[in-house]
């Protein structure tokens, strides 16, 4: 394990490059250095396939969700932290893009846990644990636990219905 | 991993309330205005967030159940995280820490890392150690993913450091 | 037609109310005049049922987004303008309350022409006109346009599935 | 309402495409990064939109179609909107608009109202008197719907104001 930023730099740009890979098929994506030694930075570069490079912003909603994820999952693959808490970060994704997102999710979870809150029955579908919160009328919020192995029956009368 | 968040009075979650988590992937629904994203920000208050702003408060007392039709204010609020090494850590420290926050209506204030009183400054460092430090690229709030992509070339690379 | 901010202010108000009822049911809202002379000022004020006043930001996301478009369908109900363009402005809600929106969008719709973007499925099957838009490799976008009596089929190709 | 749409050079949309709107509920969809949000800021675009960042550019340039995989940059962005009344207006005015508005790569700018060239304060003011000037709350862009909840009560009290 390299100490310092090299080496977390190394690590995590080799892994970003392949969550853009599995994420965007067909597209690109780097982490590049920039700026100089007063200002030193890196840059997210990412060009979906078919386009020509562009500034993050003209990216779309969806694209951006991606991106982010895409950069956060690098990290947590190169450096895991204990938990990853994500809280209805697919929002903005397409049927295609949220299952290509959960298969690595999915993956990653064989070896660091995750907790994410959302309104998508594909999301649910993938959880090794299952809680719903209801609210009564008296304003105080409840927890059912369902401990599945990968089900999702139960969310049913929770969750958003689609395209 | 966190094993388990033990909470009451914090938000929506007027009575004591506990989640036991799982390894691997934690699903939580339930329909708008339930209390999933107060659950979340129980989380990152315990882990010691002090912008009010960021639990979409302007106080921290704020946080402390208010009441509901039938229910009066609760006079604290409090929650527990537990953390367990999922495999043992070759780090010379404790395999699981356990960090208790609590405030009261009228905002007195308390810590506890593993049962003994604490500064909120214990919890960040104990919690920086397992790089979930305050602004952890580990928690993604409602709203807030596509932060990234708008953040400057200097703030990127210092989520990397951080990560290191 | 009253001149000016009080006749505004005394239509919109009302329907403001109505708008509160039918999407927040049993909850409460009022847009109240606040601030003086030199700096005045409407405040929006939202009650869930079951609940306490408290500021909007502690509201939920999904609360916070029926309670904005309960305050410009309100004024889409009182002052219409030519036309409303709404960019997946439905993304944090879950099934129960999207479908309490579309029931009032339906509504306008009799009388205002409504533009929406959209990932959700309930959403289409509302629609009187729907156009898909496609992208090829290219990096080239196209239009697709279904002239619609209320049928969904053709959107599924586009559309995500959600709970 | 708006009857029709016509675009050819704006960001994604490079060839020449119009849509012809319905009365009613008009619904778009498509995958990720197909160009829905581009065709909602064609629209406000050319409604007089000037804040670049507002169309997700950093300058008014960044909207011409600047190429694809196999596929040559436009040498111009041009967008016309027709908006008919769908009942007659007892106000002395058209019964139908049309907007034009155009830029090339390089920055020249250029604006039609009803086929004679003009400025975009005229644009801008044929548009306000029907309830569509800049800001109007008749257009919610993405990601923006919650904005009027962290609105400030005078701001508030000016969308009233413009809604007059
Ligand atoms: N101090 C408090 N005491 C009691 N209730 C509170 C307090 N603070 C916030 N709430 C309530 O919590 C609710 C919001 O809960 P939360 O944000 O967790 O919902 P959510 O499940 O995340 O919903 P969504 O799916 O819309 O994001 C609000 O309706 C608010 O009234
Ligand atoms: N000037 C331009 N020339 C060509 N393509 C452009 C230009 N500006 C932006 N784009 C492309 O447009 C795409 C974004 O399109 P848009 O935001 O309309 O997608 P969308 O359909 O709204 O997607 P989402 O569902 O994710 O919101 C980006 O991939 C970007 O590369
Ligand atoms: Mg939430
Ligand atoms: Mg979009």
């Amino acid at each position: 394990v390299s100490a310092g930023f090299d080496g977390v730099f190394t690590a995590v740009r080799a892994r970003f490059e392949e969550m853009i890979a599995a994420l965007f098929p067909g597209g690109q994506g780097r982490l590049a250095v920039i700026g100089d030694d007063d200002d030193p930075g890196v840059e997210i570069q990412v060009v979906p396939q078919g386009k020509r490079p562009r500034p993050l912003a003209l990216l779309s909603g969806g694209e951006r969700t991606l991106v982010a994820l895409a950069f956060c999952l690098a990290i947590a693959t190169a450096r895991p932290a204990p938990f990853y808490l994500l809280d209805e970060v697919e929002a903005a994704l397409d049927d295609t893009n949220l299952r290509r997102l959960l298969a690595v999710v999915r993956r990653l979870s064989e070896h660091t846990q995750f907790v994410m809150i959302t309104h998508q029955q594909p999301t649910v579908e993938i959880a090794d644990t299952l809680f719903g919160v209801t609210m009564a009328a008296d304003g105080v919020s409840e927890i059912v636990a369902r401990r599945l192995d990968r089900g999702a029956e139960s969310a049913r009368p929770f969750v958003r219905r689609q395209l | 991993m966190l094993r388990q968040i033990a909470l009451r009075g914090f938000k929506s979650f007027a009575q004591a309330t506990s989640l036991e988590l799982g390894p691997g992937l934690n699903v939580i629904v339930g329909p708008n205005g339930s209390g999933k994203s107060n659950l979340a920000e129980a989380i990152v208050w315990a882990m010691g967030e002090q912008r009010a702003a960021k639990l979409r408060a302007s106080g921290m007392s704020e946080v402390v159940f208010s009441g509901g039709a039938h229910r009066p204010p609760a006079g604290l609020a409090e929650v527990r995280l537990t953390l367990v090494d999922e495999e043992p850590a070759d780090i010379g420290r404790p395999s699981e820490v356990e960090v208790v926050r609590r405030i009261t209506r009228t905002g007195d204030a308390g810590y506890r890392l593993n049962g003994a009183n604490c500064r909120l400054l214990d919890v960040h460092e104990a919690l920086a150690l397992r790089g979930l430090g305050p602004d952890a690229l580990a928690v993604i709030r409602q709203g807030q993913v596509e932060a990234v992509c708008t953040s400057r070339p200097s703030d990127i690379r210092a989520m990397l450091e951080e990560a290191a």
